[in-house]
């Protein structure tokens, strides 16, 4: 563990909680992507099979339980308790196109041609995509909620620390594993435009909005 | 590269 990988972690939690208590507290949820929220819960569920298969330490199992038991409040919050603030309508991006092509590629290139490393695989693939309903629901609405925006920032924020995580272990723990930073570069690269539209207009205290 | 099937990360 070093102190970027910590602080990914940190990061990521604080992007669901802050999610979840925006839902929480204004009892709704326009402007958030459901699917992506499926998206992640699947992902979770997916990559931590390995809680029933292999111990690591008690920080990496609280940590994944946590994660996939928010993932799982927050598609409940969207789907079930404030369904009717839901947006469904510009929730509009097809996740097919996501699931499908990111299936078989996990099947294709792997570590290993086993259940749970597939399994893992796919989780890693997904993720690096997860984000893109809710960035094309901003898109068509030409807008997010500052919150929404603070939510989106720790997400990028953590995969940005991940990547300084890894090239930490490259040079002192001589640990790489490539499947996962192609996957996070990527993930990373679909912030960035992000980043830019946050330090440059939510940061000056300026509502996040698209030029029409 | 060195294979990974236990992993470690989040």
């Amino acid at each position: 563990m070093n102190i970027f990988r910590l602080t990914g972690d940190l990061s990521h939690l604080a992007a669901i909680i802050i999610l979840l208590l925006k839902i929480w507290k204004t009892r709704s949820c326009a402007g958030i992507s459901g699917k992506s929220q499926i998206l992640f819960a699947i992902v979770f569920t997916t990559r931590y099979l390995d809680l029933l298969s292999s111990f690591i330490s008690l920080y990496n199992t609280s940590m994944k339980v946590i994660y996939i038991g928010c993932a799982y409040a927050t598609v409940y919050l969207i789907y079930m308790k404030f369904r009717a603030t839901y947006d469904g309508n510009h929730d509009s991006f097809r996740v097919e196109f996501l699931v499908v092509p990111v299936g078989g590629l996990a099947v294709l290139i792997n570590h290993d041609f086993s259940f749970l490393e597939i399994l893992w695989t796919f989780s890693i693939y997904l993720e690096s995509v997860a984000i893109l309903p809710q960035l094309f629901m901003i898109s068509k609405t030409g807008e997010a909620e500052t919150i929404t925006t603070h939510y989106l920032f720790c997400l990028g924020l953590y995969r940005a620390l991940y990547i300084v995580n890894w090239i930490w272990r490259y040079y002192f723990e001589a640990f790489f594993d490539l499947i996962a930073i192609v996957a996070g570069v990527v993930q990373t690269i679909l912030y960035c435009d992000f980043f830019y539209l946050y330090v440059t207009k939510v940061l000056k205290g300026k509502k996040l909005s698209l030029p029409a | 590269w060195q294979r990974q099937t236990l992993h470690d990360e989040l």
